[in-house]
C-alpha cells in the first residue's frame, strides 16, 4: 500500500499553474456536492464582473470591472476593462471570495468604480466607454455571493455520532464522533480514542459512514466501543444527513454468495482485482473480498452496495482495455475468466445487476482538479484525469508516479474542482517535487 | 431568454457609478429565480 505524506507548502498557485494557455481546470458543475455546484451552469466566459482594483493609488478600497477571460474550476482568470486584447496584467481570482461582485454591487454601496492608473490616461469619457462595453454583457446574479454564503453551510455539527468504517479492518465499522467539518469533509475520532488521535476523515455524502444502529440493521460486523453513555453535547446524527443509496429488490435475481466480479480494491485502488461476493446483507448491500488476498476469517472483507460503481462483471476491465489485477498466487497468466470461473467452480455475478448509469458528467481527459488521495484520506492533492471509462475517472495525483493513480466514480465526493481548497480552508497538497516524493 | 446551451436570462438596468457620475446600463444576468 503506498501512501503520502503530508507536504506543507503554501506558495503553490493555481493561476501559474494553469495559465493563460490550453490546461483546463473541470467545471464546477463536474461536481454537484461541492458549493454552487448545482448553480454553476451561468458561470461562463464574458461574464462582467465587480473586482478590487489592484492598481490604484487611493487610500481607500476601490474597485473596477473586469471580465471572464478563462473559467478553472471555482478560479477565472481576469481582466480589467480598457485593456482590450492587452494580456499583460490579467490575474487570477477565486470567483467565490468576498471581493467578487456582480456589476452594479458598487453603486448599491455608493462605492465608486475607478480604472486603473496605467489605463486611466487612454480614454478620456469613461463612462461612453462602460455604456458601449457593457451594454448587452452578461453580469453575475445579483444574490450571487449569498449562494455561495448558503451553500457553504454543512448539516453535519461537532460531537454528532456517526457509523463509520473502521480504517484498521475494512470489515466492520465503529461509532466516531464528528470533530471538524471544512468544505463537507468530516474530521471523524473513533469513539473510543484516548487523545482523539485516531481519527478518519471522509465527506459528509460519502459511502463509509452511515447513521447509528445501521451495522446492526443491514447485518454488517460492528465493533462495540465500552464507552458506556454518551457524553453531554453528543448527539446521533440524524439519518436524513446521509447519502442515500437506491431501494433493490433481493427478492428477486440478486447477488449470491460465491459470485465472481471485479472490484476495485479499497486497499490499492490503482487496481481493478478478481473479487467475490462473500456475503449478501440488507438493503442490498454486499460484503466482498478480493480473490488470492483474503483473511481466512474474513477480516479483509469490505462492504459496497450492489449498485456501487465501484464493482463491475467479469470481463468489464478486458472490454475496457484495464489491467485486471489477477488473484495473488494464480499462476496461470494471462488471466482467463472463462478457465478460472471453471477452476474455481464458481459463476459470475449477472451483469444486469450492475449499476451501469452514465451521468453526464462533463469530465474530459487533461482536465486538472483537487483530489482526495483516498489511501490517505485527509489529503487533498492537485490531479488530472487521464482516462475515463463509461463513469470511471482515473485520477493520476501531479508529480507521482502513474503507480499512485486512483479509480474513482466520477460522482465521487472526494473530487473537487479548483480552487475547492482556498475556498473552504482546507489545505491543498502541491504537486510532488521529486526532493519530496524521496 | 435563453441562450443556446438553454440558459435563462434575464435582462437588468444596472446601476454603475464612476467619479465622473452615476448612470445605467442594460445588461444580462441569469435568472435569480431558476
Amino acid at each position: 500500500v503506498k501512501t503520502k505524506a503530508a507536504v506543507p507548502l503554501d506558495s503553490f498557485d493555481w493561476g501559474n499553474y494553469i495559465g493563460s494557455g490550453d490546461l483546463m481546470g473541470a467545471p464546477v458543475s463536474c461536481f454537484k456536492h461541492v458549493p454552487m455546484g448545482t448553480s454553476w451552469d451561468d458561470i461562463t466566459e464574458g461574464i462582467r464582473v465587480e473586482v478590487l482594483n489592484s492598481d490604484s493609488s487611493l487610500p481607500m478600497k476601490v474597485y473596477w470591472i473586469a471580465s471572464i477571460i478563462k473559467l478553472a474550476g471555482f478560479k477565472a482568470l481576469l481582466r480589467y476593462e480598457g485593456f482590450d486584447s492587452d494580456s499583460g496584467q490579467d490575474f487570477w481570482s477565486n470567483l467565490c471570495v468576498p471581493d467578487i461582485h456582480a456589476v452594479g454591487w458598487c453603486a448599491s454601496g455608493g462605492k465608486p468604480l475607478v480604472p486603473p492608473k496605467s489605463i486611466q490616461h487612454k480614454v478620456t469619457n469613461w463612462k461612453a466607454f462602460l455604456v458601449k462595453r457593457l451594454t448587452g454583457a452578461k453580469t453575475l446574479p445579483s444574490d450571487f455571493s449569498t449562494k455561495v454564503q448558503e451553500s457553504m453551510q454543512f448539516p453535519f455539527k461537532k460531537l454528532m455520532r456517526v457509523e463509520v468504517v473502521d480504517k484498521a479492518h475494512l470489515c466492520r465499522t465503529r461509532v466516531a464522533l464528528v470533530q471538524q467539518v471544512i468544505g463537507g469533509r468530516l474530521r471523524l475520532v473513533y469513539e473510543e480514542s484516548q487523545d482523539g488521535s485516531d481519527d478518519f476523515w471522509c465527506h459528509m455524502y460519502s459511502p463509509l459512514i452511515h447513521t447509528i444502529g445501521w451495522s446492526r440493521s443491514i447485518g454488517h460486523r460492528f465493533k462495540r466501543s465500552d464507552v458506556a453513555k454518551k457524553l453531554d453535547g453528543q448527539v446521533d446524527a440524524p439519518g436524513q444527513l446521509f447519502a442515500k443509496v437506491k431501494d433493490v429488490d433481493q427478492s428477486g435475481e440478486w447477488f449470491k454468495d460465491g459470485m465472481k466480479l471485479e472490484a476495485i480494491d479499497p486497499l490499492n485502488l490503482s487496481a481493478i482485482c478478481v473479487a467475490t461476493v462473500r456475503k449478501v446483507l440488507a438493503d442490498g448491500y454486499l460484503m466482498i473480498g478480493i480473490d488470492g488476498s483474503e483473511a481466512a476469517d474474513g477480516s479483509d472483507w469490505f462492504c459496497y452496495h450492489g449498485t456501487s460503481p465501484s464493482i463491475f462483471p467479469a470481463g468489464f476491465c478486458e472490454i475496457n482495455s484495464i489491467e485486471l489485477t489477477p488473484p495473488r498466487g494464480y499462476t496461470k497468466l494471462p488471466f482467463r475468466w472463462f478457465d478460472y470461473l471453471r477452476e474455481t467452480s464458481s459463476v459470475a455475478a449477472p451483469v444486469k445487476l450492475f449499476n451501469k448509469d452514465v451521468p453526464n458528467h462533463g469530465f474530459v481527459p487533461g482536465m486538472k482538479l483537487e483530489a482526495v488521495d483516498l489511501m490517505e484520506p485527509r489529503l487533498v492533492c492537485v490531479a488530472t484525469v487521464t482516462r475515463i471509462v463509461h463513469r470511471l475517472l482515473r485520477i493520476h495525483f501531479d508529480g507521482w508516479e502513474d503507480e499512485y493513480d486512483q479509480w474513482v466514480d466520477c460522482e465521487s465526493p472526494d473530487l473537487y474542482p479548483v480552487g475547492w481548497c482556498q475556498l473552504t480552508g482546507y489545505q491543498l497538497q502541491p504537486p510532488a517535487m521529486q526532493a519530496s516524493r524521496d | 431568454a435563453a441562450d443556446t446551451s438553454g440558459r435563462k436570462w434575464e435582462q437588468k438596468q444596472v446601476q454603475i457609478k464612476t467619479l465622473e457620475g452615476e448612470f445605467s446600463v442594460t445588461m444580462w444576468a441569469s435568472d435569480d429565480k431558476k
